[in-house]
């Protein structure tokens, strides 16, 4: 509850028409932003905590669970960097979901498995081009990994991807057509 | 040299091979019409009797928005997964649109931004969506989450308007949805934001969703400065993020649209961890 009551109050606090609306003054829609970050960061701690509780097989896991807060202009220093990435997918709906996650990958072939080891359809896509050039974006990839979950409600499944490198790649740039088969 | 087609085995889109637009979408073998482009207002400076566009005021120079997709470049990505269209309007503007397997809605992806404003007028960002539904000037928008509000252009329902901003006085917020309905055909067009923002149905069929805004002059409503966030780096904030657009018959439409706005807004939570194994400890 300690921890919990950082993002309670920094909600309650934009519950303010201003931060609604955004009729807030800049300087304030800076602190607003560092309220929520705060609360948001100490909420993850405590989901880092029962993530704590799982077991991966005879897999070493380092440095613990890391969030990728930069998905938003598709970086993400995780699964750009790491050959062999764990992605643990909560839903927070009470009901059963199918949806498709995306990151950005380094590699150019991936294999993707799911919570019983069974390799799952997934695509690499091109990132666009404005979002490559992004200002301020911290990576140096044009790649996104795509695949589709299945997740049960107020319930997680575990998926391994790994990147495979006997692999040769085919771009037909007179096509336009990107395909990995 | 011929229009390019996406889609999946539920619905089909159809892009104009001159324009690199949205031209028309394909549901059970029929053809629909539906354009999405980007459009801009420009912001009332405030220097004469008329006020500034600013952070509470949305008061735009002209009602007639002007289109900002006469060089869109494009290009196409086909995969097992999605199916993907990838503009780019201008250097500050792209999006993308996926029709992923399986599924009947359209993704718009978009990311605006900076907006420039060397020219020094203010900007507002919309992304328009032209049907040719005969919504005979009534729209639909959520009351952030609640009821479903019924919007009829041009008008209250307990007081007798005078309609002095024929553009601003028929925005209304969307949290949730926006739809229109054409009954006669049993037909409606939704189309659900991954945040809040201004939308309308300026016209018949029309719906517009603002996106972005970057204005030079403060409103004097009380926020005493410009809306020109500049970030970081000084140049103005990128904004990127989603529309999903669905289009079917009005009774399959609630389902459809209450289950996605659910989705949208409860999206699962990723966490990674780096891991070493072997492939026998993948097995």
């Amino acid at each position: 509850n300690d921890d919990i009551i950082f993002l309670k109050r920094a909600v309650a606090v934009l519950q303010h028409h201003d931060a609604i609306t955004g009729t807030e003054q800049e300087h304030v829609a800076k602190d607003y932003i560092k309220q929520l970050y705060f609360g948001i960061e100490k909420c993850q701690e405590i989901i880092g905590e029962s993530l704590k509780t799982l077991q991966f097989g005879n897999a070493s896991v380092d440095g613990g669970y890391k969030y990728c807060e930069n998905l938003n202009e598709s970086s993400c220093y995780v699964t750009e960097y790491n050959e062999k990435v764990i992605a643990v997918i909560y839903n927070p709906l009470g009901k059963t979901v199918k949806h498709y996650v995306r990151f950005p990958v380094y590699g150019q072939m991936y294999q993707v498995l799911n919570e019983k080891g069974t390799s799952i359809q997934h695509q690499i896509d091109p990132i666009p081009l404005p979002v490559q050039n992004l200002p301020g974006r911290k990576s140096n990839t044009w790649r996104e990994l795509l695949f589709q979950t299945e997740l049960p409600p107020l319930g997680f499944n575990t998926y391994i991807i790994r990147e495979i490198h006997d692999y040769v790649p085919v771009v037909d740039h007179n096509s336009g057509i990107f395909s990995q088969t | 040299e011929h229009d390019v087609t996406l889609g999946n085995e539920l619905l089909q889109v159809i892009i104009d091979r001159n324009s690199g637009l949205l031209k028309a979408m394909v549901l059970e073998n029929e053809t629909y019409n539906i354009r999405q482009s980007f459009y801009w207002y420009e912001g009332q400076p405030g220097f004469g009797r008329e006020k500034a566009s600013g952070a509470y005021a949305f008061n735009p120079i002209s009602n007639r928005a002007l289109d900002l997709s006469g060089n869109t470049t494009f290009r196409i990505v086909k995969g097992d997964i999605v199916e993907e269209l990838q503009q780019t309007f201008t250097p500050w503007l792209s999006q993308v649109i996926r029709i992923y397997k399986g599924v009947k809605h359209l993704e718009f992806e978009w990311v605006v931004g900076p907006i420039p404003v060397g020219d020094w007028r203010g900007k507002e960002i919309v992304s328009r969506f032209e049907s040719d539904l005969e919504s005979n000037g009534t729209f639909y928008t959520d009351s952030n989450g609640r009821e479903t509000m019924q919007r009829i252009r041009n008008f209250r329902p307990t007081w007798s308007l005078n309609v002095s901003e024929p553009v601003s006085g028929n925005y209304y917020p969307v949290t949730a949805w926006i739809y229109i309905k054409d009954p006669l055909r049993n037909l409606q067009l939704t189309i659900l934001p991954d945040r809040a923002e201004g939308a309308t149905s300026l016209y018949d069929g029309v719906l517009e969703l603002m996106v972005h805004r970057r204005l030079l002059y403060d409103d004097v409503y009380g926020v005493s400065e410009p809306l020109n966030e500049r970030g970081i780096d000084g140049k103005g904030l990128v904004v990127r993020g989603k529309h999903y657009l669905l289009l079917g018959s009005i009774d399959g439409a609630v389902l459809e649209m209450k289950d996605l706005a659910q989705r949208a807004l409860m999206k699962p939570v990723i966490t990674f961890f780096q891991a070493n194994f072997t492939d026998n400890d993948v097995e």
